[in-house]
């Protein structure tokens, strides 16, 4: 239910996402794989009772955003104890260290194929599942990738192109040894390996052949039962890059409201007619991310007063993988100020995690709350739906959804 | 730097549009 452009109205008893799965399917073009949220009822990886809490969900997002600061400040972070105690001192080509991803995808592997489940990440580049035989694997969803059982398999030989890039440094009998440390210290260790990857349902003009990704036999960390990971990062090893020859360059997805649909990942850059378009960035020290430049937000239809350089001189990261917005320290100032200025009729929570600015809407049968929309270079505008401003935990604790980065001096 | 989080990508379709460096927002992607 809306109310005009700047305000969102909603009934309360819809704020929390339903219990149960409601399957609409998702509207995309050719070679499309269905995206799920990982602990939405939708998801083939949902454990009953396993899944973790809002608070849990929020500081993990705080492991993924620290490891994406202290890759993009620099060389200058390798001599922090806190950094090399999370394997970010690692090359940055042996695995972008950036967690794990909250999405997953079906994709097939292998000839015959076996379909496995996987998280799908814009913040990193190499793709892997686990592997038999495996040393020392966590449980997932699927039994694990046999490649004796597929007729197309291969390692990747050491003295190999990919093998040289991952700048792993390691080398067995021959094979290449890769390793992703990620920055909740997750960790996904084996051989490089090659093999027929199956997008979509089952058919050969879906077929991407020797797709290059890890066959992980020494895995450890927060994946749940993902089977595996795979990255849509910027690099030459990543899906979309392995993808681009076959599908065209570049790819789309659309993130399912959190329960009662499913979205989409699509490998090939058709858009849709109503897409607004900003530039894509590009930083040679952090080439793997997808960089844009953020310049204003709106609330409730007017401009937070934040000068562009406040966004610009940071930049921006868009990444399919952190839950939480992060802005500059004065931008988030301002937009907290104008959201509270609009909010005021509504009782203040406790705070969430790293979510300051909370509300108790018990009792209320419907709430009315400010429009946000945040503003790119070029003029596109994403005019945030009510999801995208409040992360609601529960009736009695729904938080504006954006955080601070901190000191935005520092 | 900031981060555009997924909360925030959801229900847009976002397209990476790499051959001419641009990225794109539709909104409802999903429907």
């Amino acid at each position: 239910e809306s109310s005009g452009p700047d305000w969102h109205v909603v009934s309360v008893t819809s704020l929390l996402p339903d219990a149960v799965c409601k399957p609409k399917r998702a509207v995309s073009n050719s070679s499309a794989l269905s995206v799920v949220h990982r602990h939405a009822p939708c998801s083939p990886l949902q454990a009953r009772g396993g899944e973790p809490s809002h608070a849990e969900i929020l500081d993990r997002d705080q492991d993924r955003v620290d490891s994406i600061h202290r890759l993009t400040a620099g060389p200058s972070t390798a001599d922090d104890p806190a950094s090399a105690s999370k394997g970010v001192s690692l090359p940055a080509r042996r695995g972008v260290p950036l967690g794990t991803a909250n999405y997953i995808v079906s994709v097939g592997l292998g000839t015959p194929k076996r379909d496995f489940l996987v998280v799908f990440d814009t913040g990193s580049d190499l793709s892997w599942v686990q592997c038999k035989p495996c040393d020392d694997c966590y449980q997932q969803h699927d039994p694990l990738f046999d490649p004796s059982q597929s007729t197309t398999y291969s390692a990747v030989p050491c003295g190999a192109p990919e093998c040289r890039r991952l700048d792993s440094g390691s080398c067995s009998s021959g094979k290449c040894r890769y390793e992703v440390v990620y920055g909740d210290m997750s960790q996904t260790d084996g051989n490089l390996a090659r093999d027929t990857l199956t997008l979509g349902p089952s058919s050969s003009s879906d077929q991407l052949q020797g797709f290059v990704f890890g066959c992980g036999d020494d895995d450890t960390g927060l994946f749940g039962k993902a089977d595996g990971l795979f990255g849509l990062g910027r690099d030459k090893v990543s899906l979309a890059s392995q993808a681009a020859a076959k599908y065209g360059t570049g790819f789309s997805y659309c993130l399912p409201s959190s329960s009662s649909a499913e979205g989409y990942l699509s490998l090939g850059s058709a858009a849709p007619p109503n897409a607004q378009f900003t530039a894509m960035v590009t930083r040679s020290d952090t080439p793997s991310f997808y960089y844009l430049n953020l310049v204003g937000i709106k609330v409730a239809g007017r401009t937070v007063r934040v000068s562009p350089a406040v966004f610009r001189t940071p930049g921006t990261v868009i990444d399919s993988g952190t839950v939480i917005t992060r802005l500059p320290s004065r931008a988030y100032s301002a937009l907290r100020s104008s959201f509270a200025g609009l909010m005021r009729r509504y009782k203040r929570a406790p705070a969430l995690s790293i979510l300051d600015t909370c509300y108790d809407f018990t009792g209320r049968a419907k709430v009315r709350i400010p429009s946000v929309a945040l503003l790119f270079d070029g003029g596109a505008t994403l005019n945030l739906g009510f999801g995208g401003v409040l992360y609601v935990a529960k009736k009695s604790q729904a938080c504006l959804a954006f955080a601070s980065n901190g000191d935005d001096t520092s | 730097i900031g981060i555009l989080g997924n909360m925030q990508q959801k229900t847009f379709a976002v397209v990476y549009d790499v051959a001419n460096q641009k990225i794109g927002f539709g909104a409802k992607g999903c429907s």
